[in-house]
Order: C-alpha cells, then structure tokens, then sequence
C-alpha cells in the first residue's frame, strides 16, 4: 500500500512543481510528506517558493499564492488520472492580472489534450478562448449566445 | 472523447429551452452576475447522474426545475449531453452519444442513452469506462477553490490516497 | 428589548433597501424577519429583487449576487453605527463588470463622510479612487509606491 | 477623523520601514498576489490593538515578525498609525494623534499614544471614543464577504442584535 501511494506521490510531485514553475515563471513547488516513515499517520503539505521570495507553505501563503498553488495541485492530480473533459467555474476569481494570464495560457496549452470548459469573469481568460458563450438574462430566462473572439471585450460589457 | 452540447429545458434559469455548443478546444462561458453561468455546470452534473441536490445546490431535485414562470411554470425539467465519440472512449459504436436525464415533479428520473430509456446504474457505467464520473476533481464549482485552499494537510494526503 | 430591535431594523431595512437598489439600479432587497411574533426565535433572511428577475432569497442566489447583497448590508449595517473609516479587502472579487463598477461609484460617494480604504485587482474599481498605492515586492520586502490616477492602469500592469 | 499614515516596520513582508499615506476619501490599494496588500489590513488591526493571532493570520504574535531576512531578522515589529483628528473626535487636544504599537521577541507589547507609552486598555478606550474598535464591521479582511453571505439566518439576526 505504501508502495503504490509513494508511486503515484512521486509522480504527483514532479507533475506539482512542473506546472507551478510553468506558471510562476521559475517558481518552485513541493509536496511534503509530513511523516515520510509512516506517511499515513502525517498529513501532506504543500511548499511554495514564489519567485523572489523565500519558500513559504501553503497555510502562510496569501490569498492569490494559494489559489494559484491550488489550482496547479488540481492540474496536478488530473495529470495522473486524465479526465475527457474540465469544467472549472470561476478559478481565477482572486488572481492578479499576470496570473490570470498564465493560468490562461496554461489551460490554453492543456486544451490539446482535454477539452477545458472555463466560466470567468476575467477578459484575460475569456481572450485566450478557441470559443467564448455569453449568458444573460432575458425575459426572467437565461439566454446562450456565441460571442466572436476580438469583440468579445466590448460585446460582454453590454 | 468530448462534450459537444448540452441541451437544457425547465433547469433552473433556463426555463426556455437552450443550448451550449462546446468545441473541442478551451471554450469560455462569462456573462453577468446571476445570468445561469454556474446553472450550466450545475447542470452536467445533474445529467451526468448527481443524486445530492446539495451539491446541485438545491434543497430537493424538484428545486431544480425552473421557478421564473409563476404563471405556468413548467413540471419537469431536462437535460442532454450530446458527446462526440468519434475515439469511441464510449463503448458504444456510434460517433455521437447523447447521455440524458430528465424529471417530472413527484416522479423519478429518467435517463435515456441515445434516446434509448436506460436505468441510471447503466448510464453511470458507461461513462466510468471513459473516466467520466459525476464526483471526480474534474469538474471544479464556484468558491471550490477557495475551500480546497485551506484543506488541512491530513485531508491532502486523503486526495491523493483517492486517487491511488 | 423588542422595541429597540425593531427601531433599529426598520432603519436598518430602509438602509438596506436604498443602497441595494441603487447599486442594481432597480432593485428592490428587505430583510424578513423569520418570525414577527417571537423575533428571537426566528432568524432574519434576506430576500432580494434583481431587476429583470423574481424575487430570491439570498440562499437561493449566484455567487456574485451573494457579493452584491452582503456588500449592502454591511453598508446598511454602517449606517445605523457609523465609523470614521473602512477597511475592505477585495470585496469586488466576484463581482462582474458593472456590479464592480457601481459599487465603485457608490463607495466614492460614501467616501464623502467618512474614509474608505479598498484593497482591490480590478481596474474598474482603482479608477474611481482618490489616491492609489501600489504595492510589490522588492529584495523580497514589501514597498509601497504612490500611483498616478490615469496612468494607474498600465503601470500595474507591469 | 481620519487616518493620514500607516508606519510599518518588521511586520511580515514589510521587513524594511515603510509607509503608506492615506487621503480622507477613497484609496485604493494594489498590487501582485502576495505583494503584501492584506498585511497592511493585518498591520493596521495590530496597531489597534488585536489580541488574537489568528484574526492577524499568525500562529503566534512573534510570527508577525518578518522573517525575511534570514541572516539578519529583525527582533522587533513596529506599527504607528497616525490620525488626522482636526475634528478633536479623538479626546485629545490634538490636531495629530499617533497610535502605536511594538512587540519584541519573547517580550510584551508595548503601546504608545503621541509617543508617550500607554497600556492597552488606555488606547482602546481612547480610540473608542471615537467610535474605532479593533472589531468591528468597518474592517472587512479577504473572503469574509464569501463567509458572510453563507451565515444563517439566526446569525444574521444576531449581527443586527450586537448593533443594538
Ligand atoms: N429553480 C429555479 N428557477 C429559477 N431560477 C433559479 C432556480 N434555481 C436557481 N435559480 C436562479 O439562478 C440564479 C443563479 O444562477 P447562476 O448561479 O448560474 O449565476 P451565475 O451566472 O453563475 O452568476 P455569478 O457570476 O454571480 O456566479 C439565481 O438568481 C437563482 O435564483
Ligand atoms: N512574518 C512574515 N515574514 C515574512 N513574510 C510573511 C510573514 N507573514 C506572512 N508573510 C508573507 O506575506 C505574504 C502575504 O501577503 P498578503 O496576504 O498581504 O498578500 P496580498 O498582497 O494580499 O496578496 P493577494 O492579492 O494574493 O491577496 C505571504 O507570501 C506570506 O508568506
Ligand atoms: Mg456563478
Ligand atoms: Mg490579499
């Protein structure tokens, strides 16, 4: 048993700090076993190092840090068990302009091999689509309506 | 193996019948606060086989069909999720397969495979054999992120124990 | 014990009111009391009227009308108890274009009795402040740096 | 009343002194993710006094001191908050009143009104006069809007009740 966790923990790992750094630009990151000699009486924590800052875990991060260290956890796990298809629904809701933009870049990337559905608010994410839908209300119902890639900015903002 | 529209009638906002045409890339769905953003993902999730109306954020499965025509509101609710299965990751020889369920007020569900009535162990199933399972870490809702941010390191570890 | 409650409720329901529906333009919210008779055994629920949709109960409502909706109560609560000044940190996070942009402009006219400082990423809401400071870090600490108005959106976007 | 100047020094990333000048209407504060815009709420609650780390985002008091510098880590945070009081909202005969507040490692708090050390219960009283409590409404940190948008409704009475 411990065996297969450490397999699978060691894969979990590379594919974590492959993407974190992708995304942070030459941050790194890590999965910490708490108690390597009995892993499951330890929990699993998470150490970041963001560029330009000393290596800090999870629980001290701020806000955006943690979301965007999630998320690459997320991405992580769905590298080891690839799913057909991602709905994610407002992930980018706490992250700053650039790291919106290359957590868009990044799905961007990973649609080759999945097909990624994205609900956001953010015109960053929304322009770096192979399609975008508008919803809005219209007599109490909600309407869908396919909205063209560059005008999307100013279409959305009516 | 992809999504390519999901077909909605009587889901909450989506008292009108609507559709979603999803391409096989990155698609984003924005639109204002309150529009039916997060009522879509909430409904793949239905059609897919969720049984928890909490999770579908509802109080019971009848909460779900749509409320916005006190007049005459409709008495059923339904939605299809048509897949393009063209790498036939869906044992089914067909390149489109349209999973869907549908429920009548103080009725049960049911949920059809190619229009073809099927019980809802069946459809679950089927979409196992292509990975696609209604609680997996594939589908991320609203704030989700934020909770799974600040799981305590006992609970990470049991994540990834999920997923050996 | 009764009357005091009720004498603030009414006022702070009447608050609540006015600075929801001028926020959604439109808008009607009220706060119910889940029992009139026994108000202390009953709890206080929100009910909210977007324009163009029936009425909810903010349990029943989206992520961004949540956002909206507590935004005006903690207003209204303000107006009965007011303070020399406030302190909000991202509470536009969820909020989409015009949601964010109104609450901007209802912060600037609140920001005429007393001090607001809003700690925010959206441009829409930066635009609208007096003063702007940005904040980044620099050798690994923490600097702050006074931002012109109109130049504010391209230089935090470096 | 209103506050001209946040001082911070050894508080978290603000391992070198640093200030931020407010205006008397709407400032607004930005920035990168972890640039230290939340630390400035945290720095402004010490100074008025807030007791519990945890509201500070801290284990301890002493992990409010900046660790930044490993080779060289201050021993000591400092934060002032220096008030506009031309309106003598603020009892004091003052048309500036500085509040401060310092820790050193292992040691007490040490609080300060115009420079003249205080206890705490002197500067909170102070400060409450003017209707400033270190728990109040008017300081609303990140997330709490998610948090309370989700309470009960028996909370939100009782929200209504402290206020009366
Ligand atoms: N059965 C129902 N009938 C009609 N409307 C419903 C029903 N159930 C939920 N709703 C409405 O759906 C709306 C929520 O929609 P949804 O959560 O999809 O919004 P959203 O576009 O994701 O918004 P946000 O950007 O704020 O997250 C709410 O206003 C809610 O009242
Ligand atoms: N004692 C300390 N010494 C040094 N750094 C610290 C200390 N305590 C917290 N930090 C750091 O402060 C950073 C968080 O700062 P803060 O929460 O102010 O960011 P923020 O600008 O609000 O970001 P966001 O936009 O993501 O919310 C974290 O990276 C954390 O590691
Ligand atoms: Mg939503
Ligand atoms: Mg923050």
């Amino acid at each position: 048993k411990r065996e297969t966790f450490m397999d699978v923990f060691e894969r979990l790992n590379s594919n974590f700090n492959e993407i974190f750094s992708e995304i942070t630009v030459g941050g790194k990151g890590r999965l910490v076993l708490e108690n390597p000699e009995n892993i499951f009486s330890g929990g699993l924590d998470m150490n970041l190092a963001f560029p330009g800052k000393t290596e800090l875990s999870i629980r001290s991060a701020s806000g955006g840090e943690k979301s965007v260290s999630t998320v690459c956890f997320l991405l992580a796990l769905q590298g080891i068990h690839p799913m057909p298809f991602y709905v994610f629904d407002e992930i980018d809701a706490h992250l700053d302009m650039i790291n919106s933009q290359r957590l868009a870049d990044l799905l961007k990337e990973r649609s080759k091999d999945s097909q990624f559905i994205v609900i956001s608010l953010k015109d960053t994410t929304i322009s770096k689509a192979d399609g975008v839908f508008g919803i809005f209300i219209q007599g109490g119902f909600s309407q869908v309506i396919s909205l063209p890639k560059p005008e999307v900015k100013s279409n959305v903002r009516n | 193996v992809y999504i390519k529209r999901i077909d909605l009638r009587g889901f909450k906002t989506f008292g009108r019948k609507a559709s979603v045409r999803l391409n096989q890339g990155l698609t984003v769905i924005t639109g204002p606060n309150g529009s039916g953003k997060s009522n879509i993902l909430d409904s793949l999730r239905f059609a897919l086989g969720e049984l928890s109306p909490k999770e579908l954020r509802g109080g019971s499965i009848s909460d779900l069909i749509s409320k916005t025509n006190v007049a005459n509101p409709p008495r059923s609710v339904y939605v299809a999720v048509q897949f393009d299965n063209s790498d036939r990751r869906l044992p089914i020889d067909s390149s489109s397969v349209t999973i869907s369920r549908e429920f009548h007020k103080g009725g049960e569900g049911i949920y059809r495979i190619n229009s073809r009535r099927s019980s809802r162990k069946q459809l679950t199933e089927l979409l196992s054999s292509a990975d696609i399972n209604v609680g997996g870490y594939n589908i991320v809702p609203q704030h989700a992120i934020t909770r799974l941010a600040e799981v305590t390191s006992e609970e990470r570890r049991k994540i990834v124990e999920d997923l050996v």
